[in-house]
Formats: C-alpha cells, sequence, structure tokens
C-alpha cells in the first residue's frame, strides 16, 4: 500500500489519454488503454468512463525524459513509466517513456502490462514484492491474451476499495512457492542435466548442484511457448525437449524453439481420439517414451520415430496403482510420476514402485 | 563496501548502484568528504532494502544477483514531494 493509503474518494473516474506514441497505431494505443481498465474496474466496485477534451482524474501520457514533474525519464530500457498515486493534478496520472520500444506482442514492452502496472499506483497500490504479480517492480511478459489479474492484486485493490459487484468474486493465479507441500505440477522434464517443473506460466528450475530453486516465467525463456505446459520430456541424443499442451506440441532445441512449431501430437502417431497428453518420460537406455493420457499409455520408438503397435494399455497394468499422472521424468535409471501432491518413484527393472514422497521433494526444503 | 573505488569497473559500479538506489529507494547521497561515512552507511542500508525486497540475499554488497536486479526494466517512482 502506499504511505498514507490514498485512495479515490469517487467511485466513478475518468481518465483521458493525452497524446500517443508513433510506435503504436492510435486504436493499439487505445485497445491496451481501455483493457488495462478492465483489468482494476473488474475487481472493484469503481467504473472508468473515457473523456475527450475535459479535465480527466487520471491522465495517461507518453513523455520524454525531464517533462517537468521533477522525474525525469532515462531513456529507453531502465525506467519504463510511472505514475502518480489518488490525488488532485498530477494525482493518479500516468507517464509513459516515450524512448522505449512500445508494443502490443511480446516484443519490445507490451504497452498494456504496463499500462495496467501504473494504473495500479493510479488507483493507490504501491509495489509487490510477489514475483508473479502485477504490481511487482520488474517488468515481465505475459501473453495479453492469456493475462489474469493475479491473486495478490486482487487482494491489495479490494483491501482498498472493496469487492467488485459481481456475484461471483474473482479470482487469480498465485505464484508458485517451491516449498508449498500443496505444490502440484503440470509437467517435468529434464533438460540438459537441470529438472525444470512447469506450473501455470511458471517454471521452476533446479539444477543438482545448486540449493535453491529457481522461480521463473517460462516467458522469460521462451517468449512463444504457452503457458500451463501439459507434458514435456527430454530426449538426450537429440538433446531436444519436447513440450506438449493441448493436441499441438513445440520441440525445444538447446534453448530456442524449434522453427515450424507447434505441429499437431498426430504426427507421432496418436488417433484423433487423443486431444491432448497428460503427463510423458523418455527411457534414454531403450529409447522408448512413454505418454501417459487419462488412464492408459503409449509406447513411442525414438528410432522408428512411430507408436509401437498394441497400445495403448492400461497404466495399472504395467506402472501399477499410480492413478492418473500429473506428470513424469527419468532420472538415474528410475521413473518419477507425480500425481497431484504425491510422487511415485517406479524402479522400470523391477516393474514397481520402490518409493512414495512428496511432489516437492526435489527443493531441499 | 563500499570500499574507495580501485578501478574503472568498479566506480561505474558504484555509481550505477547509487544512481539506482536515488531513483528508486530514496537515498540521499552527500559526496561532501565531511558526510562521507554517514552517506556510505546510508547507501549500504538501502542497498540492503533492496535485497530485502526482491528476496535477494541481504548482505549489502552489490553482488552478481543484485546488480543483474537493478539492470531489470522496471516501474519509475515518481518524486510525489513536489506535486504534494
Amino acid at each position: 500500500f502506499t504511505p498514507g493509503n490514498p485512495k479515490w474518494k469517487r467511485n466513478h473516474l475518468t481518465y483521458r489519454i493525452l497524446n500517443y506514441t508513433p510506435k503504436m497505431r492510435k486504436a493499439d494505443v487505445d485497445e491496451a488503454v481501455q483493457k488495462a481498465i478492465s483489468v482494476w474496474s473488474n475487481v472493484i466496485p469503481l467504473t472508468f468512463q473515457k473523456v475527450e477534451d475535459k479535465e480527466a482524474d487520471i491522465k495517461i501520457s507518453f513523455a520524454y525524459r525531464d517533462h517537468r514533474d521533477n522525474s525525469p525519464f532515462d531513456g529507453p530500457n531502465g525506467q519504463l513509466a510511472h505514475a502518480f498515486q489518488p490525488g488532485e493534478g498530477y494525482g493518479g496520472d500516468v507517464h509513459l517513456d516515450e524512448e522505449e520500444a512500445w508494443t502490443k506482442d511480446g516484443t519490445g514492452y507490451n504497452l498494456f502490462l504496463v499500462i495496467a502496472h501504473e494504473l495500479g499506483h493510479s488507483l493507490g497500490l504501491s509495489h509487490s514484492n510477489d514475483p508473479g504479480a502485477l504490481m511487482y517492480p520488474a517488468y515481465s511478459y505475459t501473453d495479453p491474451s492469456e493475462f489474469h489479474l493475479p491473486q495478490d492484486d486482487i487482494d491489495g485493490i479490494q483491501a482498498i476499495y472493496g469487492h467488485s459487484n459481481t456475484t461471483v468474486q474473482p479470482t487469480g493465479p498465485t505464484t508458485p512457492q517451491a516449498c508449498d507441500p500443496n505444490l502440484t505440477f503440470d509437467a517435468v522434464t529434464t533438460l540438459r542435466g537441470e529438472i525444470i517443473f512447469f506450473k501455470g506460466r511458471y517454471m521452476l528450475r533446479k539444477h543438482p548442484a545448486r540449493a535453491e530453486t529457481e522461480l521463473n516465467f517460462i516467458s522469460l525463456f521462451w517468449p512463444k511457448l504457452p503457458s500451463e505446459i501439459q507434458a514435456a520430456y527430454e530426449n538426450v541424443e537429440r538433446d531436444e525437449v519436447l513440450l506438449f499442451k493441448e493436441d499441438k506440441y513445440w520441440v525445444l532445441r538447446g534453448y530456442d524453439i524449434a522453427p515450424g512449431y507447434p505441429k499437431p501430437i498426430y504426427r507421432l502417431g496418436f488417433p484423433k481420439t487423443v486431444k491432448r497428453v497428460n503427463a510423458v518420460y523418455s527411457d534414454e537406455t531403450t529409447g522408448k517414451t512413454y505418454f501417459f493420457v487419462a488412464d492408459r499409455y503409449w509406447r513411442y520408438d525414438e528410432n522408428k520415430r512411430s507408436m509401437d503397435p498394441g497400445y495403448p494399455r492400461k497404466i495399472v497394468s504395467h506402472f501399477g496403482k499410480i492413478g492418473r499422472v500429473d506428470a513424469a521424468f527419468q532420472k538415474d535409471g528410475y521413473v518419477y510420476f507425480f500425481h497431484g501432491k504425491t510422487q511415485f518413484q517406479f524402479d522400470p527393472h523391477a516393474k514397481r514402485i520402490v518409493g512414495q514422497m512428496e511432489s516437492i521433494s526435489w527443493f531441499n526444503c | 563496501f563500499p570500499v574507495a573505488p580501485e578501478t574503472e569497473d568498479e566506480r561505474k559500479t558504484l555509481e550505477f548502484v547509487e544512481s539506482y538506489l536515488q531513483n528508486f529507494y530514496d537515498l540521499q547521497m552527500d559526496h561532501h568528504p565531511h558526510f562521507k561515512t554517514k552517506s556510505e552507511n546510508h547507501l549500504v542500508e538501502k542497498l540492503k532494502e533492496m535485497q530485502a525486497f526482491f528476496g535477494l540475499q541481504v548482505t549489502g554488497k552489490p553482488d552478481l544477483d543484485t546488480l543483474e536486479m537493478m539492470k531489470k526494466p522496471r516501474c519509475g517512482i515518481p518524486d510525489i514531494g513536489q506535486y504534494m
């Protein structure tokens, strides 16, 4: 919260766009502003009206270097924008650094995301130290079409203005905490000796030689990948990682998405009845890859690059009572299956479960 | 830290750290020799405040993780004193 807890005393606010950047179409700037306004108007009982030729509570403008508010901008990068807390005159105003590479997508700085953040200040919020929060001070990209206001920001703004008038209260994504015993995963894979755990728009990265676990946005490394990855595995021999979501898959070669992806999963030999993959792991000693879909599994031959005949089979018939699989990976000869908060260690030679632990057992909690 | 910078790089790093903390953590620096020690202590305190906010190791020193975080593009903090 901002010291002094400044807030607007009225529930109906006006906003005005004073000027435009030549780097984006006017319509795209208008759309970014309107979408940013709705991020907040959806969760609090305030209404916002756009005005054109008169004073407004929130004035949005692009400014260059010293723009007479005693807080000059610094050229490209560094400070992207700033905004004033609620109040008269400058109060609530948003200033955007004209020298930034403003865009409507993931290149440069996404105007919608930055304005949405600044409007949080215009409404009275300060910065959050939750790295997944919109009000986190450092910029990070999220595909605007996948953007949902995080719970941390909803809690903050509703503490100032109360709940929204909608019958169903909006909720938002929370940031994974590596040592949260309730943490579950969307997908897990090895990657060049590290283990990558996917959760929502995040990835937790664990290097065997490092004690701490690194939390990053997936978009930090791979802006073209979607969030909510559903399955992933590494083909060590080809130095590739395949990532699955719905009926598509991407190939990572090194740290880059291979060109021409995503491709349909049916290229791998799945029937059209399969709409998504729940989990997958690859056994580099046999060159066989195991795909898990609902209560069945397929076996794929990496050398022939085709599904083995006689599949799918029931998971329970070969892997025992591991239930539906959220995620899986193989390491040091064992297969690790994730089912909610529980993790099963499977010995493929003994063909049985030899261990059971918490899903977060890899994070040295 | 801040031991008197010995190399050009260290001097630039110190300037960068000072500028960041002045912009975002309201660091007040007084380079008058008489206030040098006090300013340096103030800088270390602000550096620790920044490290604590970002969940970094609170060392009071501009280690790599801290400098990496400082280099990330971010939201500015306008000087509201004037308009207040």
